[in-house]
């Protein structure tokens, strides 16, 4: 089936959402 | 000014995870002491509890982090790790302020993230400070899947820059020995 992945990368670049 | 999409949007994990702490206290029993604090479904849900922790650098000795996919107890008699074991990563206390933290950062963004091929088999993973070694132990459901365990430890190693050799051991074999005594069914 369909799985979420997020790479390392990406889950960082979202650190500093609000 | 603009906000970028991707910060008016929450992105939602394959699975929700459960954040525990070992508190250590001596007045109470070893399962007394796990405490599960909350958990979370989406990156913005684990970047704020995140943020709002300690690091395990920052822990007293004895203490400990897991992070394990609700509903999995990080201990050995859960149903999801009796036939399961662990890749153990040790560091010596040089390494604390080095690497422990990012180490336990960079192995909790490849279970939250899916990174493994068979994520499937991921319970979780622990953090333990201690004297002597830290350690972090990636918990696996089933020992016997001789492939899936060592995609899982070669993609630890590989994320990690690890150089050395890391090996998996089984939760039975540990129960009656000391870790640095334990054998490793499988080593990468």
């Amino acid at each position: 089936g369909t799985r979420i992945v997020y790479e390392r990368s990406y889950l960082m670049s979202l650190r500093q959402s609000p | 000014g603009e906000i970028p999409l991707d910060f008016t949007i929450k992105h939602p994990l394959q699975n929700t995870w459960s954040l525990w702490f070992y508190d250590n206290d001596r007045t109470k029993t070893w399962e007394e002491n796990q405490i599960e604090l909350t958990t979370f479904d989406c990156v913005e849900d684990f970047w704020r509890l995140y943020h709002h922790i300690k690091q395990p650098s920052e822990l007293r000795q004895g203490h400990d982090y897991a992070v394990f996919k609700q509903g999995i107890r990080p201990m050995w008699e859960d149903d999801a790790n009796k036939m399961g074991g662990r890749w153990l990563i040790s560091l010596e206390k040089k390494q604390r302020n080095s690497d422990l933290d990012r180490f336990w950062l960079d192995v909790i963004l490849l279970l939250i993230g899916e990174n493994f091929d068979h994520s499937e088999e991921i319970c979780g993973a622990v953090v333990n400070v201690r004297g002597k070694l830290d350690k972090i132990g990636v918990w696996t459901a089933d020992t016997s899947k001789q492939q899936a365990n060592l995609e899982i430890g070669r993609k630890l190693k590989e994320s990690l820059g690890i150089h050395g050799k890391i090996g998996f051991q089984l939760h039975r074999d540990t129960m009656v020995k000391h870790s640095s005594a334990t054998k490793n069914l499988y080593t990468v």
